[in-house]
C-alpha cells in the first residue's frame, strides 16, 4: 500500500500533465500475445496525421518499439527488466522523452500480463483491456480485476473465431457479468474488421476530453 | 529476497514430501488462455490408471479444477484474489488435502501469467511452460526468465498454426536462443497431435525418479 501510494503520487503528476496538454492516454493491457502491438501499429495507420507518440513497456528487448517506429511514429521503449507491469514512475520518466503536442494521443503498451497492470495507475484516461478469441470465454471471470478497471475491451483475433469453437456472445456474457459498463468491440487487427469502430471511439474520447 | 526466502522454506517441504512419496510434480506455466487445462484434461485421460493429482492455482474461480474433476482426477482449486502466482504455502497447504500415493504424478497449475510465476519455487521438479502458437514467436525473447526457468516447452494449438502464419521453426530458434538446453515439443490439446511424445515425457521423467 505504500508502494501504491508512492505510484499514485507519480501517476497524478502523469495525469496532470496529460490534462494540460489536452491528450487523451490510454493504458492497452492483455495477456501476452493478444495482439496489443499488432493493433497499434494498424491504429497508428488508420489515424493519418492525428498527433500521437506511444510508451512500449516489456520485460526485455526493443522489439515492440521498433515496431511501432515503423509505422513513423515516435515510441520509447521501457525495460521493466523482472517487473511485470508499469508503473506510475517509469512512465513519467518516458513522457520525458517524447514531445507530446496539444491534443495528441498517448498510447502506452503495457506489459503482457492480465493480473498485475490492473492495481498500477499510469495518469491514463482509461485501461483498454484486449482479449483474443483465442484466450477462451471464462477469461473475464477468471480475472475480473482487470475488466473491472477497464472501460473498453476489444475481442481482437475475430478472423481465427471459426477454427476455434469460440462462442462470441458467451465471451461478452461474461465481460459484461464482471463489469456490466463495459464497452466491448469486436475487432481483427490483421484483417481490419471492426477497426473503424475502434477508430471512432477513440476519436470521441479524445473529443470528449477537449 | 525475505519473501522469496520465506516462500523457499516452504517450497523446500513441498519438494522433500514429494522426494518421500516418489512423486513426479510439475509447474505448469503460461499466459491466460494458452491452454494449460485443457492440455492436462487430455492427458489425464491418456494417463489411464497412473496415479495422479491437480493443484489448481487463479485468481477467481473453480473452473478450472471443475473441469479437471469432470476427467475423474481428484483437483484443489486455490484462489489467490490479487495474487498473481501460486507460492510454496499455498501449495503446501494444497498438498494436505490430496491423499498423494507412492509413484504419484502431482500437476500443479499456476496462475496464467509468464511473469511472476518465473520466481517462485513450489517445490516442484520442473517447470513446463506451454506456449500457444497464436501468440508470436519473439514471446521467448520477451519474457525470458520464464523459459530460462523450463526444463520444456509445449507449443499448443498446432492445429491453428495454417490460419496464423506463424513460423514454429523461429519459435523453436527463439526459445533456445533464451535457454539453449530447453527440450520443445509440439502439441494439440484439441485434436491429439504430440500428445504421444508429451506422454513418454511424462512417463519417463516418472520412471527417472524413482
Ligand atoms: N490471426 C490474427 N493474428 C493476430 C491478430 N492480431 C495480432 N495477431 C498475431 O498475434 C501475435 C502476437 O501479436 P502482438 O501484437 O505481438 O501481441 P502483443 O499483445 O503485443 O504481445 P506482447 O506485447 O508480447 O504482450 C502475432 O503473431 C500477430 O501477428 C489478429 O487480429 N488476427
Ligand atoms: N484450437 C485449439 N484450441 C485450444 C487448444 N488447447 C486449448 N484450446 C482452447 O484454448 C482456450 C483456453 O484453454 P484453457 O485450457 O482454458 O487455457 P488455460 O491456459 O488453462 O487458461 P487459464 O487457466 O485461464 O490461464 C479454450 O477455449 C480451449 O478450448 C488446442 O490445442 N487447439
Ligand atoms: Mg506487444
Ligand atoms: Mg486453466
Amino acid at each position: 500500500t505504500d508502494i501504491l501510494a508512492k505510484n499514485d503520487r507519480y501517476a497524478d503528476v502523469n495525469r496532470a500533465t496529460l490534462r494540460g496538454l489536452n491528450t487523451f492516454a490510454i493504458n492497452l493491457v492483455s495477456s501476452p500475445g493478444s495482439g496489443k502491438t499488432t493493433l497499434l501499429c494498424k491504429t497508428i495507420e488508420m489515424l493519418g496525421d492525428q498527433p500521437l507518440a506511444v510508451i512500449e513497456g516489456d520485460q526485455q528487448t526493443a522489439n515492440d518499439a521498433e515496431r511501432i517506429r515503423a509505422t513513423g511514429a515516435p515510441a520509447v521503449q521501457v525495460n521493466t527488466g523482472k517487473g511485470c507491469h508499469l508503473d506510475g514512475h517509469m512512465v513519467g520518466h518516458a513522457m520525458e522523452h517524447l514531445n507530446l503536442v496539444e491534443g495528441s494521443m498517448l498510447f502506452i503498451e503495457n506489459v503482457g500480463n492480465l493480473v498485475c497492470p490492473a492495481g498500477f495507475d499510469l495518469g491514463e484516461d482509461c485501461k483498454v483491456a484486449i482479449l483474443s478469441v483465442t484466450e477462451g470465454e471464462d477469461k473475464p471471470l477468471k480475472y475480473p480485476d482487470m475488466f473491472t478497471a477497464s472501460r473498453i475491451a476489444l475481442l481482437n483475433k475475430v478472423d481465427l473465431a471459426p477454427h476455434c469453437d469460440v462462442d462470441l456472445d458467451l465471451y461478452e456474457k461474461n465481460l459484461r457479468r464482471v463489469n456490466p459498463g463495459i464497452e466491448i468491440i469486436r475487432v481483427s487487427a490483421r484483417t481490419g474488421e471492426g477497426m473503424d469502430n475502434w477508430l471512432n471511439w477513440l476519436k470521441g474520447s479524445l473529443q470528449r476530453k477537449r
